[in-house]
Order: C-alpha cells, then structure tokens, then sequence
C-alpha cells in the first residue's frame, strides 16, 4: 500500500497545475524510493517527467510498488477541494481501484475525505538517453516566463541561441521582430537573478511558444530552472524540487 | 521553413 503525507497541499497543486494542461491520463508508479511519472502530451512533442522523492514527504511508506492510473485534471479539480496548508495525505491499498486523498486543517478540526477512481492505463515508455548537453543555462523561472510571454506576441515560434555572450530569444511574425538577449550575470543579492551559463558549443533551436508557455506554468515550483541543449536534440528543461523535479523534454523545430 | 518534430523521433521505447 501508499501512505504519503505533506504538509501543505499546496506542494501537491502546484505541481499538478504545472502538468495538467499537457497530460491526460497517465500511471504515476510509486515504490520505496517516491512517486514518478514519464508521459508524453497528447501531441508528442513534449515528455513529462516527474519525480517527488520520498524525503519530500513529512510521512512515506510504500512497501510494495503501486501504480496509479490518474486522469490529472480529475486529480487538479479534487485538490481544489484543499486550502493551501491543509495536510494532504494521498493513501492507496495494493491492487486498489481507488486513491484515498484527506485534507486536513492544521488544527485537526477539519478533515476532507475524496476518493479518486484509478484507471487502467497502458501507457508507453521511452529510454531518455543520457546525454552531455552542448548548453547549460541556469537562469530565474519568473524571467524565462516573462521572456517568453512577451515574444509570444509577435509569434508562434522563439528562437534560442546560446553562446558564450550570453543566452538570446528572438521571434519574427507578421508585425515585426523581436529579442531579448541575457548577458552571464551573478547577482549577489537575489541568487535567482544570475545567469550561469556552461558552454561546449554554441547552440540555436527554434520551439513552439504555446508549448513553451505550458511548461512555464512550472514557475511556481523554483525560482530558477535549468534549461539544457544539443543542437538537434529535444531540450531539458528542469525545475528542482526539494526532493526531486519536474522535467520537460521539448521537441524543437526542425529545419526541411 | 521549420517543421515540428516529436519526442519520438530522438527517444526510442526500452
């Protein structure tokens, strides 16, 4: 059986609202080490990967492996049902058809019960190959999300290239152009606000904005992300969570 | 022109 607990639920929303606009269905496996999930979007062009260590939780306990077969925005529409800093406990039986999910007030004088019918889900998993990426950016999540949101105004697709001057964004629609260029920075005062930029080669991939925009809903778990590529390579994008992480393999756009 | 490619052109099933 599962028995996890945090202590606040809001730890759990957030992830979820960060995965649910590109997943449907899919198993989160859970074993001694935590929960993960591997699924792809509905369009293939993005892999979700999740990991939530069980160090991350206040309790863990599972002794045998368990499969939760979710529908996520089932699951976002009952964690609504939780405040913020309710204590949430996700309890499965082995073999069960259902997940057990309580909210508890900090006080114990409030406890909400829901239980969320799983699904049998056959579901494809992929090798994600380790790889040595030719770019690593370090950089704050908030201004890679501004970035992006405001290039998405003038067109569909941003263009990333990085080399050792810094990282650039640009995009061209039928108004006009537009770039922003971030030069290798640290900042003292607000770590979040450097940019750590490890470099092999330069790189320069283009990507689809509305999916970027998806996986920037991610923000609100780190104050940076880790955003790596190759060229003619998905890029990683990586926000750490205090036991784990939430990563995005982005298929970019490639040149006929 | 640039066409968009999926997760399964670069990572295989096990």
């Amino acid at each position: 059986m599962l028995e996890a607990k945090l202590d606040a639920a809001s730890q759990l929303k957030k992830i979820v609202e960060a995965i649910r606009d590109m997943l449907g269905e899919c198993n989160i496996e859970c074993n001694e080490t935590g929960l993960a999930l591997q699924s792809l979007d509905k369009s293939h062009i993005v892999l979700v990967s999740l990991l939530l260590g069980s160090d991350g939780f206040s309790e863990y306990r599972c002794d045998r492996g368990v499969t939760l077969g979710l529908n996520i925005n089932s699951l976002a529409t009952v964690l609504r049902c939780a405040n913020n800093d309710d204590i949430l406990t996700l309890r499965s039986e082995d073999r069960a058809n259902e997940l057990i999910l309580t909210f508890e007030d900090s006080k114990a004088d409030r406890i909400s019960e829901f239980n969320l019918r799983l699904m049998d889900i056959d579901q494809e998993y992929l090798a994600i190959p380790e790889t040595e990426y030719a770019a690593t950016v370090v950089m704050s999540a908030a201004v890679l999300q501004r970035t992006l949101r405001d290039l998405s105004a003038l067109s569909e697709a941003v263009t990333i290239e990085i080399d050792k001057e810094g990282i650039r964004f640009s995009a061209e629609g039928d108004l006009g152009k537009g770039s922003t260029h971030f030069k290798p920075c640290v900042d003292m005062e607000n770590a979040e606000n450097s940019i750590n930029i490890t470099l092999s080669e330069p790189v320069s991939l283009s990507f689809n904005l509305q999916y970027f925009s998806n996986i920037t809903k991610a923000s609100s778990l780190s104050s940076t992300v880790t955003l790596q590529m190759t060229a003619g390579m998905p890029a990683q994008i990586e926000y750490k969570l205090p036991s784990g992480h939430v990563r995005y393999y982005f298929a970019p756009k490639i040149e006929d | 022109r640039a066409s968009q490619s999926t997760i399964g052109a670069f990572f295989k099933k096990p």
